[in-house]
């Protein structure tokens, strides 16, 4: 499973771990010039940074992001 | 710098070392389902995994790749 991030829902999120996520995909996005601003998906490798940055360890990341709301559903439009 | 190689002039190309580098080229295009069939970027790391293939030190795959006819030139048409 790929780690997508939904960028709409992270503009809409709010808090710490909000600010912390919408840091770190921007540092990406500048990286590569992507910005089609709906979603953006990440290496696996990543999860460990994201981990550090949530103070969660890197199995608890996912669930962490889900419960935020920043996962993108494919299904969910 | 990135590594963009030229997919329309590796189907034209011939001889082992193009054979091989179509081989690397198609793994990577059936990981992501990429089937744009015009360019692929990969990565700086990969540069490890060609030179080995190619026979080559890592700092002389670019030039090789160059030879062969294999980077993609933005410029060019
Ligand atoms: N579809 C796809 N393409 C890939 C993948 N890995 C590399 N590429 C392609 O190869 C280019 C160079 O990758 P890099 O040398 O690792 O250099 C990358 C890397 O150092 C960093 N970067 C970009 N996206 C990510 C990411 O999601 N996570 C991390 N950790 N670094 C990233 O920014 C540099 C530039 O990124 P790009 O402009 O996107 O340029 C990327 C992209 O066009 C992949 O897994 N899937
Ligand atoms: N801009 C952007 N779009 C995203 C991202 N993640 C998902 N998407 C969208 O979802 C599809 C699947 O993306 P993928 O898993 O990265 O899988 C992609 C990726 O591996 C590769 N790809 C497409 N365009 C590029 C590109 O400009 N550079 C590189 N390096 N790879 C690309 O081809 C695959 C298929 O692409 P598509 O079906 O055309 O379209 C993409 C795109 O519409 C993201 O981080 N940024
Ligand atoms: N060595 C190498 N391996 C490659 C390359 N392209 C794809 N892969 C492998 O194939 C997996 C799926 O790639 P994707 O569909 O493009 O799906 C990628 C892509 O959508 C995005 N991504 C990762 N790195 C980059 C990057 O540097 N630039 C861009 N634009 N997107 C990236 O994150 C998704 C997941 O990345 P991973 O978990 O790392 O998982 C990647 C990676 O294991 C490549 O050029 N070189
Ligand atoms: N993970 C992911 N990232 C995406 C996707 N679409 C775009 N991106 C990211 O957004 C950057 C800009 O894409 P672009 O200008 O639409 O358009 C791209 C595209 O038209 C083309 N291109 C270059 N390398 C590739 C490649 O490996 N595959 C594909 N399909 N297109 C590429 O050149 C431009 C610059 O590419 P990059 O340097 O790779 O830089 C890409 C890449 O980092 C996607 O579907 N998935």
């Amino acid at each position: 499973r790929k780690v997508v991030i939904d960028l709409v829902k992270l503009r809409e999120a709010e808090g710490p771990e909000a600010e912390m996520v919408t840091r770190y995909m921007s540092i990406i996005q500048v990286k590569r010039q992507d910005f089609n601003g709906r979603v953006l998906t990440i290496r696996r490798d990543d999860l460990q940074a994201l981990a550090a940055i949530l103070g969660s360890g890197v199995e608890e990341t996912i669930p962490r992001l889900d419960e935020l709301g920043l996962l993108f559903q494919p299904d969910a439009d």
